[in-house]
């Protein structure tokens, strides 16, 4: 089972229509996917059509154990099942502040988990704290959206700080992996910002690059994944490159872990 | 005095590039601003040319009263100067958990603001917590940057719930107006979500729309307001237009105060 956290501390650099589609995609491939809403404004769920205002319980009370995941998720197409986001997420780190194991909740949640999943993704808020903690705490990997513009690899350093600090306190691994998203080949510095991305992460850097496509956003207003919503558009078939890449993955991965 | 928040929780909505170049546009009027950057991130900062790595202090010190408005600013252009926010803020919501009074630290630090500043405009971080709380108890009025996808009024009807707390618990008057942002003609239901805004919010929604201007991002890249980067740029024409807007406010605001 691979586990991969989708993070990015800065706004609206495409994490959640990353998490989506990726999701949706590599469900399309037969795989089974358990896509985790931990964001508190609970944008993932809210894209797959879900009425988050209606739910009584969500990640936040799997996280507490109040409830556990098969209780709580809501499925969403073949082999693929959603554990959504509500506003209890907000209270998590404030409840949690100071208290040992703070950052193992989701790590614990993942244990109980009944359902053998080929993929965990996990949706994460854009800030760096406890929530986003957890995720890279309980995933093996992570998959860091960056949006071209000149200071998000400023960011992502912060980003790449925490995974540091996970490897040397917590003797816990991420694999992470860079995806180039919202790009706008019109865009002066885009080819230069891209690059930037690729030199600073190698082969850490994914070779699909996501394009600027409003059909990515006209789905997420209709519920759907992009695929649901229009076959035809740049995005679907850029989240389709994008799930082979990360199924091409699966032998390296498994070597890693052995 | 007038004081505006720039805040709404979603990520990438606008609030930098908005607390940016309406700061410059109304300098350019002859206003004397103060922009005080209130995100970790430190993106308005950054936007303007300011390298954060190498600040001893900002926005937090200022905050926590271990140094002056005065000693702490970036003079940034004639009548423009920049309170430069730090990673150290992302301490302050941990910090003060719990403490009474943890809200009125802003307000606290605009009274001891010794210069006598037409506009303090405040740039938030995408959440809905202590620090953006703190902005919108010391200020009269917030700006709400929204991006027109399908969920944004979703959101920002929390932020209007704290703003009603504040109403309410604190006896605290909010003036709040929308701002349509990232504005994509070619996008369907683009009309449709400017429209759902300027219904919802009447004569609380400016009538400039800020449309996707890739100078604005380019600007931002080069630590320049957008006039500074490329007068002939559409996104320095309606950030202009706003500037003229807020300006034409002023008769307004001072009728209310009164
Ligand atoms: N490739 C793309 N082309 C066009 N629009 C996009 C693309 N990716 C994302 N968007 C749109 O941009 C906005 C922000 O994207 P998204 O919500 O995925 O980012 P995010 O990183 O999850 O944001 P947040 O930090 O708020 O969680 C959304 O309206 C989304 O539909
Ligand atoms: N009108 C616009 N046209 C084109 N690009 C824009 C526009 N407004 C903002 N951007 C770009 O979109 C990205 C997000 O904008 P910005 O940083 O202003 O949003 P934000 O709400 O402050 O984000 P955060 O929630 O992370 O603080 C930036 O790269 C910015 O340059
Ligand atoms: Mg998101
Ligand atoms: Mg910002």
């Amino acid at each position: 089972m691979r586990t991969i956290a989708i993070a990015n501390q800065k706004g609206g650099c495409g994490k959640t229509t990353t998490a989506i589609n990726l999701s949706a995609c590599l469900a399309r491939k037969g795989r089974d996917i358990l896509l985790i809403d931990l964001d508190p404004q609970a944008h993932a769920t809210m894209g797959l059509g879900v009425a988050v205002q209606d739910l009584k319980k969500g990640t936040y009370e799997v996280l507490m154990g109040s409830s556990s995941v098969t209780d709580t998720l809501k499925p969403i197409a073949e082999g693929f099942d959603l554990l959504p986001g509500t506003v209890m997420l907000s209270a998590f780190e404030q409840k949690l502040a100071g208290q040992p194991g703070r950052e193992d909740y989701l790590k614990n949640a993942f244990q109980k988990i009944e359902k053998a999943y080929d993929y965990i993704l996990v949706d994460c808020p854009p800030s760096i704290g406890l929530l986003t903690f957890n995720a890279l705490r309980a995933c093996n990997e992570a998959i860091i959206p960056i949006e071209g513009s000149f200071f998000s690899l400023w960011g992502v350093g912060r980003l790449l700080d925490m995974v540091e600090l996970i490897r040397e306190e917590l003797s816990h691994e991420v694999r992470v992996k860079a995806l180039c998203t919202m790009f706008d080949g019109r865009a002066k510095f885009s080819r230069e910002i891209a690059e930037d991305v690729m030199n600073n992460f190698k082969d850490r850097c994914f070779q699909t690059v996501i394009h600027v496509n409003v059909k990515l956003k006209e789905a997420a207003s209709f519920g759907l994944p992009v695929g649901e919503y229009d076959k035809r558009a740049r995005g679907f078939r850029e989240y389709r490159n994008l799930a082979t890449e990360v199924v091409e993955d699966e032998g390296e991965v498994r070597v890693e872990e052995a």
